[in-house]
This record gives structure tokens, C-alpha cells and sequence, in this order.
């Protein structure tokens, strides 16, 4: 359980600033 | 700061087990040795104590030194000072991490469509233009036009 | 039921439980190491006074008894602690928002909120590209128009070409030069028609 939470809370930090990179360079495509 | 209160906590903690521990109660439990050796049973009771709170102290430490508790206690206690004038509870992940990764995509999506609204504005003023020599173009054709038919007409 | 502090462990990277159960873990151990220590000290000295009496089970009930006692006041204070730092130290106050989920603060969208934005996204991008493809067709009448324009110009100017042509031989308009013509021109199809009859 508490590794369950540790992962969960861990992807709740960074994947956001993952998913961010990609969907701004995708973002940035579209305008070029 | 979170950083102090953790180390008080724990020394009071470490206080009163000592204080529960006292000489006392250990000689009470091992009385007849106490008796036959009171010197020694001193000793040991002082050797125990100490080398208790050695350890407990190591391991506080060393769990400060792992969790590099010291730093992120601190940076806690500067986003509680910041988040100060918030009254009412501030927002959670909601367990649905599409939904929430979501939002952070909001600020990029406001610049995107901050800078379509200015490329759709930039077209429109570049057509607008375009559109106005073509109009004009059409204007002269129509014109040249007539100016043929005048002389066809003549002609005929 | 258990209250995961996820919020804690997002931040900390552990979940404060886990912290102090580690910490109960490690302190719990060195009790027990020491009293086995003291006890072993004690041991080893009553065996230098074989006499005294005191058997190593005595000892041993000895060292359970404050060993019992001590282990009792150690799970009271270490609660008391835990429930302290729990609250106070290892805890994010519910008014409290992490840097990294600031976003959501400043941007609060509902899920309708967020579709609209994408939908007015999309909308704009219909919108650029009937503008782009206007402004094609556009430049492609413009091309046509120099085309059609040069066209015109050039059969302008033929009929311009002509009335100049006039001009410099008969010093007039077309018009009149017609009419001067058209009797000379008769009277040499007459003359041509002569020629004809003559030579037949």
C-alpha cells in the first residue's frame, strides 16, 4: 500500500511536467 | 519551524524514556544484583542510557540526512507562510490524473489561442488588403472591358 | 480507516507513516539491543562470583521485567510523538497548495470549461485555415488578373494602334478616315471590276 502511494504520488509530481514538454512542443508544431 | 519542532519532539521523546528508565526502576528490576554490585549496576544503568540515546540520536539523524529533512521542512514552512492568506482548503488531485494533468495544460492552451487570435487577426488584415487590389484589379478589367466594347462598337 | 497523506508523500517523497514506523522500528531495535547488552555485562560478571546465588534466569526475569515496563512507556511516548509529528511536522495543511500543482489554482477549469477552451482552439484553427486558403485564392485572381489585365491592354491597344495610324497618314479619327476612304475604295473595286471585264 504505502509503495502504491509513494509511486502515485511520485507520477502526480513529475508526469505533469512530462506530459507538459510534449504537449507544448506539440503545441509549438501546430503554430510552425 | 517544522525542522525544530521535529528535533524537540524527539528529544522530549528521548527525556522521558530516559526518565521512565531511571536508575531507580532499573535497580529496582535487578535488585539482588544491585545489592552484590551497586557500583557496578550504576555503571551499566549509565552505559545503557547514554548509549541509547546515542543511537536514538544517530537514527533521528540519519533519517534527517536521508529524507534531507532539514531543507524540505524549511521549504514547507515557507509554502505555509506563502499559502498564509488562503482560508478556505486549497485544491487536491482529484484521482482522476487525465483530469488534472489536464489543467496544467490550460496556461499553454491560453497562449495558443492567444496566438491564433493574432495570426487569424494578421491574416484577415493581409487578406483584407489582398482582397482590396483584387476588387481594384476587377475594377480596371471591367473597365478595360468597356473601353473594348466602346471600340468594338465603333468599329462595328 | 487509513488516511494515505498522499498529499505528504507527493511532497516528502515518503508517506510520513512509513517514516515513523521505520523510526518506532529502528528505536524498538536498539531498546532490545541494549538490554541484551546489559544483560550479557551482568551475566559475564556473575560468572566471576559464582557464589552470589543469582541464577541467569533470575537475571533474564529481571531484564524482561524493566524491559516490559520500559517497552510500555516507550509505545506511549512514541504515539504521543508520532501524533505530534503526524500533525505538525510531517503534514501539509489543507490550505496549503505544492509549487507544482499551482496551476490549478490559477487556473481552476472545470472539465466544460476546459472542453470549451479546446473546442474555441479548434474553432480558430477552422477559422486560420478558410483565411489562409482565402488569401490563396485571392492571390491566385491577382495572378489571374495581370494575366487578363495584359490581355485586354494588348487588344487595347491594337484598336489605339489603328486610330494612331490614321492619324499619322490621314491626320484624323478612324471615323473620318472611313468615310474618306469608302468612295476611293469603291471606285477601285468599280476600276478592278473593269479590269476583269476588259481581260476576259
Amino acid at each position: 500500500f504505502d509503495k502504491v502511494i509513494v509511486m502515485t504520488t511520485t507520477k502526480r509530481k513529475q508526469w505533469p511536467r512530462k506530459i507538459l514538454i510534449h504537449a507544448v512542443q506539440a503545441l509549438k508544431a501546430e503554430q510552425e | 519551524g517544522r525542522a525544530q519542532l521535529f528535533s524537540t519532539v524527539v528529544d522530549t521523546f528521548l527525556e522521558k524514556l530516559v526518565a521512565a528508565g531511571s536508575y531507580q526502576r532499573f535497580a529496582n528490576c535487578y535488585r539482588s544484583f544491585c545489592k552484590l554490585q551497586p557500583e557496578l549496576t550504576k555503571s551499566i544503568h549509565n552505559q545503557f542510557v547514554s548509549q541509547l540515546q546515542e543511537s536514538i540520536k544517530a537514527e533521528i539523524q540519519e533519517v534527517m540526512e536521508e529524507g534531507n529533512l532539514e531543507v524540505v521542512l524549511n521549504s514547507l514552512d515557507k509554502i505555509v507562510e506563502e499559502a498564509k492568506s488562503q482560508e478556505e482548503p486549497a485544491w487536491r488531485p482529484s484521482g482522476i490524473p487525465a483530469e488534472d494533468a489536464r489543467s496544467s495544460l490550460v496556461p499553454y492552451l491560453l497562449k495558443h489561442r492567444a496566438y491564433l487570435l493574432r495570426a487569424l487577426r494578421n491574416k484577415e488584415e493581409e487578406n483584407k488588403k489582398v482582397a482590396e487590389s483584387v476588387l481594384a484589379g476587377r475594377g480596371r478589367i471591367s473597365e478595360l472591358q468597356q473601353q473594348i466594347q466602346a471600340h468594338k462598337r465603333a468599329w462595328q | 480507516s487509513v488516511n494515505p497523506m498522499a498529499y505528504e508523500a507527493q511532497f516528502f517523497g515518503f508517506t510520513p507513516q512509513t517514516c515513523m514506523l521505520r523510526v518506532y522500528a529502528a528505536f524498538q531495535d536498539y531498546l532490545f539491543d541494549m538490554m541484551l547488552v546489559v544483560e550479557t555485562v551482568i551475566l559475564k560478571k556473575l560468572e566471576g562470583l559464582s557464589e552470589c546465588g543469582i541464577s541467569p534466569l533470575h537475571i533474564r526475569k529481571s531484564t524482561e521485567k524493566f524491559l516490559l515496563f520500559l517497552q510500555e512507556n516507550f509505545d506511549e511516548l512514541f504515539g504521543k510523538m508520532e501524533e505530534m509529528l503526524l500533525q505538525l511536522v510531517l503534514n501539509i495543511p489543507k490550505n496549503v497548495l505544492l509549487p507544482e500543482d499551482k496551476v490549478h489554482k490559477d487556473y481552476p477549469y472545470s472539465k466544460e470549461q476546459f472542453q470549451a477552451l479546446q473546442d474555441e482552439i479548434h474553432q480558430l484553427q477552422e477559422q486560420y485555415k478558410a483565411e489562409v486558403s482565402a488569401g490563396q485564392a485571392l492571390r491566385a485572381e491577382l495572378e489571374e488578373q495581370k494575366v487578363v489585365q495584359a490581355e485586354l491592354e494588348k487588344i487595347l491597344q491594337c484598336f489605339v494602334g489603328l486610330e494612331n495610324i490614321c492619324r499619322e497618314h490621314w491626320n484624323c479619327s478612324f471615323r473620318e478616315s472611313f468615310a474618306f476612304l469608302t468612295p476611293s475604295l469603291k471606285k477601285l473595286q468599280d476600276k478592278l471590276k473593269d479590269v476583269e471585264e476588259k481581260s476576259k
